[in-house]
């Protein structure tokens, strides 16, 4: 039984969980 | 320093996390492709702390019955528990060779002689599917306890899923695929029974050239 769940991008999240890191 | 800026609570520190696929050239040399790597860091005091996310954004992500993340949460100790979230690195070549090796290796240190047990659950749609147990015992360098879970091999749910996951034509599609994907690592002591590290592992596929990357937060309840 899958429940329906909040997509994480409507979570509070702070904006640098978007955001990849561009190290070398 | 590393208290508030890396993976570390009181008790203990994760020093190195990786996992690999390891492919062999020639006899003598292979080639390793990390998936995803957390590298060894010397933070310094002058370092910010790791940013905060609210534990209750991702309790549905993870177990939620006994023994699940919120139980734990409220077990504590609070300052144990952290949230990674990985770009994984999928740009490697994978086809089915029974000389390829996929293994895990992680690292910890503590001031404290103690045998630990690290719990990994992988988690679809939040619900626990397979479970890894492992025992570790400490050894004493350089006047602290080093505890090394070296090339522990990956199961064969997770070979499959990296498999299918490859498969997918577009990031995006592999994207939703792993929203649904989580990992769960509790580290205790094992005589003790004491939580020493809690890591909740989320995943996207990394469109990088430089390979994986993450961030790290502490996971927290206002």
């Amino acid at each position: 039984s899958k429940q329906e769940q909040v997509p994480m991008r409507k979570r509070q999240l702070p904006a640098s969980f978007w955001e990849e890191p561009r190290l070398a | 320093p590393w208290q508030g800026r890396s993976i570390a609570s009181s008790k203990l520190h994760m020093l190195e996390f990786s996992a690999f696929l390891e492919q062999p050239q020639d006899p003598e040399t292979f080639n390793k492709h990390l998936f995803v790597h957390i590298g060894q860091s010397n933070p310094t005091f002058s370092d910010p702390y790791l940013e905060a996310v609210d534990i209750r954004q991702i309790y549905d992500k993870f177990p939620e019955k006994k023994g699940g993340l919120k139980e734990l949460f409220e077990k504590g100790p609070p300052n144990a528990f952290f949230l990674v979230k990985f770009w994984a690195d999928l740009s490697a070549n994978l086809q089915d060779d029974s000389s390829f090796f996929y293994g895990v290796s992680s690292q910890y240190e503590s001031s404290e002689n103690m045998i630990i047990t690290s719990s990994t659950k992988v988690c679809s749609f939040g619900k626990q599917v397979v479970e890894k147990v492992e025992t570790e015992y400490a050894r004493f360098e350089n006047g602290r306890y080093v505890f090394r879970i070296h090339r522990s091999p990956l199961c064969e749910y997770m070979i499959n899923f990296i498999h299918k996951l490859k498969h997918l034509p577009e990031k995006y599609m592999m994207n939703s695929v792993l929203e649904n994907f989580t990992i769960l690592q509790v580290v205790t002591n094992r005589d003790t029974l004491e939580t020493l590290l809690c890591i909740a592992y989320v995943f996207e596929v990394s469109t990088s050239e430089h390979g994986a990357q993450h961030h790290i937060y502490r996971l927290v309840k206002d």
